[in-house]
């Protein structure tokens, strides 16, 4: 079928950019070039004919900035909330190799790059080679992160949980909001303990919920799960908790983005006794991400 | 020490068990 | 057990295995992993304490081949701090916190300054083990890896090392921690278990008992740390666990540990303390073995003695008495027979020309059986054989007729039987004729021909 020609898209300052890494379509981790909201987007889209000698007929060349939220189970339903387009070529035709400046100056990227069970949140620069019958196209994803300066109140989250008679304790975390690299600093006092317990731990608990009104889904994914106690305590017994963050697969807390999704992290504190029943207690934590210092 | 050592040995102050507690036979 | 100790020694061998070769080839994040799956042994319930005691030092043996990989890598420049925070991702417990007592040994030796930090932050960490038999082992891991990393200056070094106090505020809480976990075991399982569970507990002293000799291999402590701060957390702990298992041990253990100048200076203390255990507890024991030890302390050739300063025998007459009183319907007679023999040999060692203090032991003896006696003691009988020790000893230490000086003497010997007075009363003449002694008065043929009247009735 006539030529054809290959795409590329070539970014400005690529060699220094930052990259981070996500889960692709097919769940493998990729790793894409970093930006932050408010930053200019710019480079080069490069055409290569595939044969030489022989000219491609367009009817316009053009490179699209998009922020979509792709919703696992209606498979249409791709969410565009950020889409902006810039002309790079009039309808004509290719006689060799060209390469087109483009620039989105300080493009607003409301919300972080995220890629979860049942929905994706993905900004992509898309090349368009329009032509009668198929045209061409070529998309290069990016990483977006959005920064969040200390939060204002950051209340640490102290309370009293217990069941009647048979386990009393007061647990306590060093904060409310942590940020990705944080340390969850905490303790489990223990004010009556009348069950057999085996052991303690502590999960983070990552949940997912898409849809609105009576369709919400939600998906709940252990993050991580990490043993605080072993053994059996009495009463009046501090056990520490100290958590590190860093090292886990975590994103910021997203709230309602675009009305369309969230992800909310809780910690999840569960006793087991010695007939592996348990008992748990959940609480939210907001996760924000910090700059890089 | 930098300081996020200082995060490698956070911990919350705890109230001191009672000697009676410590040693008293679970409930 | 024997299969259960097996598997978990070749699993753990298996495991040391890929962490020291994945050490050897530079990859310490695998390493950690293959030593945190072999320490996961550790975790088990299935082992009896002498198992778990074995399977413990198999892999404390392949901890120290991470130790020296874990130096080079601070060497190599890695910062401390990393590993330390990089351990702590292990997700259970028990491997977690020996990696991090591994690290934090390490971490102190290549960063000095570290080491008040790290040792509060390992001995309050270990709190998240609450098994007793995992938390008693895991803290005996604490103190090894501790033994030479301890701040033992009065003062704080340019190093900011900490000082002598860091040192005995960690191992008094350490010890308090294991002293409640040993304790707390006479609660697990079932009553039927009891002996076994009080025998296994017995085997596990040593672990608690560390403690204290950490504390008293401190060259800062002196007379007067120890008075203020050491012995009264001890005891503190000793007293309030109420279980005479760990009591007797511990005092014992005390007793053993310290250098006796340590004992003279908190006699009262010590003994008070004694006056307050279960009454499970063999106080005798614990003082006899305090008293024998000064006494063999003050006689020592070269020593310096009991200083004036010290009334001990007063010290040691009273407290008894007070523990006879307190205790009185748990001190059976033999002991507090037992107990006055050792003030007695108290009184012969330390203050041989005393004779006053002698008599004052025969005084109290007398007053205390007397009280309690309803018939004449036999001979062979356990509270026999102690009275008669009481006896035998001035007779065995005073050649001449001291004896007959002593006027509780008789009172004493009157409390025996017929069988037991004849036999001293010719342990007394074989001595006069053996050496030869004059009765030069009256008076001493009276209370002489009293003694061994019995040989004529």
């Amino acid at each position: 079928f006539g030529q054809s020609a290959e795409i590329d898209i070539v970014l400005d300052g690529a060699e220094t950019r930052k990259m981070a890494e996500l889960k692709s379509e097919e769940g493998k981790r990729e790793r894409y070039y970093l930006f932050f909201d408010g930053e200019t987007i710019s480079g080069k889209v490069i055409i290569t004919l595939k044969k030489a000698g022989s000219k491609l007929e367009h009817f316009g060349i053009k490179v699209e900035f998009v922020g979509q939220i792709e919703l696992q189970y209606d498979r249409g339903g791709q969410h565009e909330f950020l889409s902006l387009v810039k002309e790079l070529a009039r309808p004509g035709e290719l006689q060799q190799n060209v390469s087109y400046p483009f620039e989105f100056s300080q493009v607003e990227k409301p919300y972080e790059s995220y890629s979860g069970s049942n929905v994706r949140l993905r900004y992509f620069l898309r090349v368009t080679i329009v032509r009668r019958l198929s045209d061409l196209v070529r998309e290069m994803d990016i990483a977006v992160h959005t920064l969040s300066q200390y939060p204002d109140m950051n209340t640490s989250i102290k309370m009293e949980v217990g069941i009647e008679d048979c386990l009393h304790i007061e647990f306590e975390y060093n904060k409310s909001k942590y940020h990705l690299k944080d340390v969850i600093v905490g303790k489990i006092y223990f004010l009556l303990v009348r069950i057999k317990i085996k052991h303690m731990e502590i999960a983070i608990i990552k949940r997912e919920t898409t849809g609105a009104g009576p369709s919400t889904y939600n998906e709940n994914e252990t993050i991580a799960k990490y043993e605080i106690m072993d053994g059996a305590p009495v009463r009046g017994e501090s056990i520490p908790i100290r958590v590190f963050l860093a090292g886990y697969d975590l994103t910021p807390t997203m709230r309602d983005i675009n009305k369309k999704f969230s992800v909310r992290y809780y910690l999840n504190l569960v006793l087991v006794d010695v007939e592996d029943r348990r008992y748990f207690k959940q609480q939210e934590i907001t996760l924000w991400r910090q700059g890089e210092r | 020490m930098t300081d996020n050592s200082l995060d490698a040995t956070r911990r919350l102050a705890a109230k001191k068990q009672t000697l009676d507690d410590a040693y008293a036979a679970p409930a | 057990q024997d299969r259960a100790l097996d598997d978990a020694k070749s699993n753990t061998k298996l495991q040391a295995m890929q962490m020291k070769r994945a050490l050897d080839q530079g990859k310490l994040m695998d390493g950690l992993k293959f030593a945190s799956a072999l320490l996961g042994e550790l975790r088990t319930s299935r082992l009896s304490p002498k198992s778990y005691y074995e399977l413990y030092m198999v892999i404390c043996d392949e901890l120290r081949n991470l130790e020296v990989c874990l130096m080079d890598e601070f060497q190599k420049g890695r910062k401390p701090t990393d590993l330390y925070e990089l351990v702590q991702y292990a997700g259970n417990i028990v491997p977690r916190l020996f990696l991090l007592i591994t690290v934090g040994r390490v971490f102190t030796k290549t960063a000095p300054q570290a080491t008040r930090d790290i040792l509060h932050d390992l001995v309050e960490m270990c709190r998240g083990v609450q098994n007793p038999l995992r938390g008693l082992f895991l803290r005996n891991y604490l103190l090894q890896c501790t033994k030479d990393i301890l701040p033992d200056t009065e003062e704080e070094g340019d190093e900011r090392t900490g000082t002598v106090r860091d040192s005995i505020d960690f191992i008094l809480l350490n010890f308090a921690e294991m002293n409640k976990l040993w304790v707390r075991m006479q609660h697990q399982g079932h009553t039927r278990d009891r002996e076994r569970r009080e025998r296994e507990r017995q085997e596990l002293r040593l672990l608690v008992g560390t403690n204290l000799l950490r504390l008293s291999q401190l060259e800062a402590v002196n007379v007067d740390l120890y008075k203020k701060t050491v012995l009264p957390g001890i005891l503190e702990q000793v007293v309030s666990c109420r279980d005479p298992i760990s009591q007797e041990y511990l005092m014992e253990c005390v007793i053993q540990v310290f250098p006796d100048e340590f004992h003279l200076a908190t006699l009262s203390s010590l003994l008070r303390a004694c006056a307050e255990l279960h009454p499970g507890v063999s106080v005798k024991t614990i003082i006899i073995s305090l008293i024998d030890r000064l006494a063999s302390f003050a006689t020592r050739d070269g020593g310096s003695g009991i200083p004036d300063s010290v009334p001990l025998f007063d010290i040691f007459s009273e407290q008894v008495a007070d523990v006879i009183q307190n205790r009185a319907g748990a001190l059976p007679a033999e002991d507090m027979a037992a107990l006055q023999v050792s003030l007695l040999n108290l009184a012969h060692k330390c203050y041989h020309d005393r004779l006053d203090y002698v008599d004052k032991v025969f005084e109290r003896t007398a007053e205390l059986l007397g009280g309690v006696l309803t018939n004449k003691v036999a001979a062979d009988s356990a509270l026999g054989k102690e009275l008669q020790r009481l006896l035998q000893i001035p007779l065995d230490n005073y050649d001449d007729l001291t004896v007959l000086q002593l006027e509780h003497f008789t009172p004493c010997l009157q409390l025996l039987d017929y069988a037991a007075r004849r036999d001293v009363a010719m342990h007394l003449i074989e001595r006069i004729i053996e050496a030869d002694i004059r009765v030069q008065e009256a008076a001493q043929v009276d209370s002489l021909l009293t003694l061994i009247g019995v040989l004529v009735t």
